[in-house]
């Protein structure tokens, strides 16, 4: 493993602790998008599927368990938390699931790498993360004053799809054969998401100031 | 190229 997958995996893990953070101290889930966490619970769930039939490392098995149990308990807090659901902006999280989940799916099926249930699942499982954001990104838009730690959340996951980038591009030149067009175009996609996003975040914390999305 | 080749990958 090299030093950019490394601190890709970190970012994504850190990403996930603030907002478990946010949400078990505070008690309050505001500014937080519940369809991008569904989604979020469903690429880890389609794509840990290998959990069970293959064994890779005790690293990847806990980091596997982790993103899996944190998905999870997000949504479960949300959704059944008696605090924590209070805070949840049911009217601007409007975003349908089958608008992102059904074209991902149907993507799958067309663009795959074997056509086996395993591989299909996998495949959907990497173009659904690379739109699962989206939800997130409209929710922050219309609510437009970002408390830290969402900001800090949405900027780690972003960070986190730009260092595996940098991965895959030391992978390609340090490994033979590595070329994974699925991967790599969904995880591109993906990242340039974020742009925008990233914009402002940089010009905010350069003007030492609160996050602010443009109407 | 195919999945195998990704697995470690999270």
């Amino acid at each position: 493993m090299n030093i950019f997958r490394l601190a890709g995996d970190l970012t994504h893990l850190a990403s996930v602790l603030v907002l478990l953070l946010k949400i078990h101290t505070i008690k309050s889930c505001a500014g937080i998008s519940l369809k991008t966490q569904e989604l979020y619970a469903i690429v880890f769930a389609t794509r840990y599927l290998d959990l069970f039939t293959t064994y890779i490392s005790l690293y990847n098995t806990l980091m596997k368990l982790i993103f899996l149990g944190s998905s999870f308990s997000i949504v479960w807090y949300i959704r059944k938390h008696k605090i924590v659901r209070r805070s949840y902006d049911k009217d601007q999280d409007t975003f349908r699931h089958y608008f992102i989940v059904l074209p991902c799916f149907v993507l799958a099926l067309i663009i795959h790498e074997k056509f086996t249930v395993r591989e299909v699942l996998w495949a959907f499982s990497l173009y659904l993360e690379a739109v699962a954001i989206l939800p997130q990104l409209v929710l922050l838009q219309r609510t437009r004053n970002i408390d830290n730690l969402t900001g800090q959340y949405v900027f780690l996951l972003g960070a986190y799809r730009a260092l595996y980038i940098l991965n895959w591009i030391y992978r390609y030149f340090t490994e033979p054969h590595f070329v994974h067009w699925i991967t790599w175009i969904s995880g591109l996609v993906q990242t340039l998401l974020y742009a925008d996003f990233f914009y402002y975040y940089f010009q905010s914390m350069k003007n030492n100031g609160k996050l602010q999305l443009p109407a | 190229a195919s999945r195998d080749d990704v697995k470690d990958e999270l």
